[in-house]
């Protein structure tokens, strides 16, 4: 199974630290850092490739992330580079499809964008907008709250909200969770999208907590736990990324938006 | 007794709050909100006056903070704004000392500069040491980690490690706690250098912690605590700010920067 994500945002906002979460694996580590260590003097979008076993499943992981986005002191336009990089991977698996022999074709489009919003308390910044508005209509995307528990519940929630608020004002089509046959899981969908988006804490500290072996972050005044459902949102988003809509979210990449692409191309 | 501060740094930083932990007041409120609450299309310094009381001394706060400082997507020349202030303010000064008459001279030059670093974990931001740069030749800077109940305090201590040792590559001066005859009050003193950057923590709601009443966050993990030396420096800031260091921050305006200033109008 192959899947491939990508990972937006201004640096120091637990990215690497989610992913590393998320797939349970040093993804980032010493030898590969978080893209925060490998800032260029441009956005450049940068890949690497992971293999994740999971219930006897193995996942073949590509992670496309953006060192750089954000974090200048003028970021008009960094999301170029976003863009350029999600259409070439449509260009390439274009030029694949029109070939005689398409055996196995490699399919290396970008099938979800997690976008991590700095947890500021107030709504979404100029970079934010700007961002979501150029690319929702190539990409599926998905906002997070990083660093979540930086917020008491009070303020995520409010946060939450005006986030959507804004998300419709501006016109901002995310990633929808599908509707199913299954009334059972409409449900627990409906539960799922009542979270969007999802507030999330990564952690690459294992503690032990009163005899259990707990993701989490020690501060003074508690641990906040990654898997504590009270504390964030991280087992929903690894719930729906890694188990219930990873197929979704190829077949919306392949059916809607390779397919925006390819009209255009092939109309231009 | 008179004193002008100012505080700079992006939206959602904590600034507002902060302000008013430090002072128990609410100088931001509805009907002043805070800079985040503010925003226009260019950055522009704005001024508010607070009467304070404590300890039966009256202090005259005037606050000058920066709406739209680091949140557009270009921020280029963000702290022009600021530099105009902050000499308009030595402008106003050196006009009223040169006038015949200069009874009961009005000093609204800014005696301190707050600067709120967000609590990335790496290091300082581009815009961060662009600021430092062009203000630290004209004003008292006292760069401030916002949000630090974000760290864990291993993270913290190396966060403040990695910007002090950038601070000093940047050659960045910050306002120096200054070497006194008192041995004791030296040594406390020391003790407050090592905390530079303060890692501050702020809060509107004062809640009930085991019979105390404490001002502080409530997670569903714990209570960071405002005024608790073992969550922040808080308490250091504090201190220093109203308490100790208040005089000195006077007496190193009018001496250094302001007679930079002078010199420099003097002789152009
Ligand atoms: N408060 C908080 N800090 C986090 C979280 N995840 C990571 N961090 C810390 O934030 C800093 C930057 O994390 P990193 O994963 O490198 O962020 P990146 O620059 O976005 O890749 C590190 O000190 C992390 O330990 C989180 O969920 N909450
Ligand atoms: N984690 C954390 N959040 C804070 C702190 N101080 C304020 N906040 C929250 O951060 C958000 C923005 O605070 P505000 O004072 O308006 O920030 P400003 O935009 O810099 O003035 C609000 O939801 C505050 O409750 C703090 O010390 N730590």
């Amino acid at each position: 199974f192959e899947f491939t994500l990508m990972v937006v945002g201004e640096s120091g906002l637990g990215k690497s630290t989610l992913i590393n979460s998320l797939f349970l694996s040093d993804l980032y580590s010493n030898e590969y850092p978080g893209p925060s260590l490998r800032i260029k003097k441009t956005v450049k979008v940068e890949t690497t490739k992971v293999l994740i076993k999971e219930n006897g499943v193995t996942l073949r992981l590509t992670i496309d992330d953006t060192p750089g986005f954000g974090d200048a002191v003028d970021n008009s336009n960094c999301w170029q580079a976003v863009i350029n990089h999600i259409e070439k991977k449509f260009e390439d698996y274009l030029n694949a499809e029109s070939m005689v022999t398409r055996s196995k074709l490699a399919d290396n489009r970008v099938h979800c964008c997690l976008y991590f919003i700095a947890p500021t308390g107030h709504g979404l910044k100029p970079l934010d907008v700007e961002f979501m508005k150029n690319l929702h209509d190539k990409v599926n995307i998905i906002p997070l709250i990083a660093k979540a528990d930086t917020m008491t519940p009070e303020e995520c929630l409010r946060f939450k909200k005006q986030i959507m608020k804004e998300i419709h004002e501006h016109k901002i089509q995310l990633y929808e969770f599908p509707e199913c046959e299954d009334e059972e899981e409409n449900r627990l969908n409906r539960k799922l999208k009542s979270r969007v988006p999802f507030a999330v804490v990564g952690s690459n500290t294992v503690l032990e907590i009163g005899g259990r072996r707990v993701r989490g972050r020690q501060y003074p005044w508690g641990v906040a736990e990654v898997e504590n459902i009270d504390h964030c949102d991280f087992t929903v988003l690894r719930n729906m990324l890694v188990r219930t809509h990873m197929q979704d979210l190829k077949d919306v990449t392949n059916n809607v938006h390779y397919e925006n692409y390819r009209s255009k191309k092939l109309s231009s």
